[in-house]
């Protein structure tokens, strides 16, 4: 769980820069 | 059937989603009270990273002219800074008790939140690009109900000035979204209409001029040219509106689409 929940949040993490990036890249 | 409709949505979010499941999943099986780990340095990278989204987030609601997208964009960023948020109490919850039940609870409820807000993000944002793409198709279909009165050969070189870079524009904007999307019979349906447009639309430009040359040389059998020109004017409308109706659908319209 503790593997689970660090990788977890590494992910929301990477997932929330991408979401970004579509935006920016979309955007511009 | 796919859960997201566009490649881009699926390959941001899919892997979180199954992540979030799996956890979930461990949760449940494992109420046996293990003590969580200090999440301090994940989730103050995750607050970071939110900051940074709302941030870009606000920035595209306020340099936006469509309306819909500044309604509907702050309700999900609201929804990511709540999902932070609750991130931040878990974590702050753990480091004081690392068996604490509600920190868990929040765990789960946060993770679900961003997962939630992001995705609502990205149809937003989507939603707001396919809008572009259908504004460009509405200008093709204003050109094409003009068809009818053009009765001289320097008004159809004008209209086929016209239109043909918005037929243009249309054709490239359908075809790189029909690419995008996860929905097989969708994706089919555009490539369908685009072709037929792209069939249609020499044969309609000399349904005119045939149209024209009757008229200049008295204008007999111009009923028939103009039935001819309308019909196919009237085939490229069906194709577009076809195209128009099936961007604006999403995997969750399957029901009604079909």
């Amino acid at each position: 769980l503790r593997v689970g929940w660090e990788q977890l949040l590494t992910s929301i993490n990477r997932n929330i820069n991408e979401v970004e990036n579509q935006i920016l890249t979309r955007d511009s | 059937m796919p859960v997201f409709h566009t490649k881009t949505i699926e390959s941001i979010l899919e892997p979180v989603a199954n992540q979030v499941s799996r956890l979930v999943i461990l949760h449940e099986e494992a109420e046996d009270g293990n003590a969580m780990p200090d999440l301090s340095r994940p989730v103050q990278g995750v607050s970071i990273a939110v900051a940074n989204l709302v941030k870009v987030g606000r920035e595209t609601i306020n340099s936006s002219d469509d309306a819909i997208l500044k309604q509907d964009m702050p309700v999900s960023l609201m929804r990511v800074e709540n999902a932070s948020q609750l991130l931040e109490e878990a974590s702050s919850l753990l480091r004081a008790d690392p068996y604490s039940g509600p920190a868990r609870k929040k765990l789960i409820e946060g993770s679900r939140g961003i997962l939630q807000g992001t995705s609502q993000l990205l149809l937003c944002f989507d939603e707001s690009e396919v809008r572009k793409i259908v504004r460009e198709c509405k200008r093709v279909l204003d050109y094409l109900a003009v068809s009818e009165v053009i009765d001289t050969m320097e008004d159809l070189v004008q209209f086929l000035k016209d239109l043909s870079p918005c037929l243009s524009k249309v054709s490239r904007e359908v075809s790189n979204r029909e690419k995008e999307l996860t929905h097989q019979v969708h994706s089919e349906t555009l490539v369908r209409c685009l072709e037929q447009v792209k069939i249609l639309a020499p044969i309609l430009i000399c349904s005119m001029k045939v149209y024209i040359h009757i008229i200049e040389q008295g204008g007999k059998g111009s009923d028939e040219a103009a039935e001819n020109r309308n019909y196919l004017a009237t085939r490229m409308t069906d194709e577009i509106q076809e195209i128009i109706r099936v961007l604006q659908l999403t995997t969750y319209d399957e029901d009604t689409s079909e």
